[in-house]
């Protein structure tokens, strides 16, 4: 899976997936 | 809001009768940002409108090592002005919810 957990030791849950490179902003 | 090159994002609908939402947080322009960026992921999180603040998600973002602790105020500032806008619009549509 692309999907990245992870917790912060307050309990908090980040998930991380790849951006489609439609969001991002051309420079 | 401020083009902060931080986009944050409602990642699901809101219908208003939540406290809690989820947000989808990535970096769009890193040459706004002091330090660099994890990496070109984007950040899903649950943030609770009553009991907590911007500055709190930033501060566990950092400490989780997605930014620089350089960038925190950035980070929240991008996350306030998204919670702003729930809110406005949550104030909005609730006479049609009652």
């Amino acid at each position: 899976s692309s999907l990245t957990q992870v917790v912060h030791s307050a309990g908090r849950r980040f998930i991380v997936s790849p951006v489609p490179e439609s969001r991002l902003r051309e420079s | 809001a401020e083009d902060t090159g931080v986009r944050v994002e409602l990642a699901e609908e809101d219908h208003g009768r939540k406290s809690t939402i989820a947000l989808r947080l990535w970096v769009e322009d890193p040459k706004k940002l002091k330090g660099k960026p994890k990496d070109n992921g984007a950040i899903e999180f649950t943030f609770d409108l009553e009991r907590e603040t911007p500055d709190d998600v930033a501060q566990e973002m950092i400490e989780s090592g997605f930014f620089h602790e350089s960038d925190v105020k950035i980070v929240a500032k991008s996350i306030r002005d998204r919670v702003a806008l729930i809110q406005w619009r949550r104030e909005r549509i609730r006479p049609a919810l009652q």
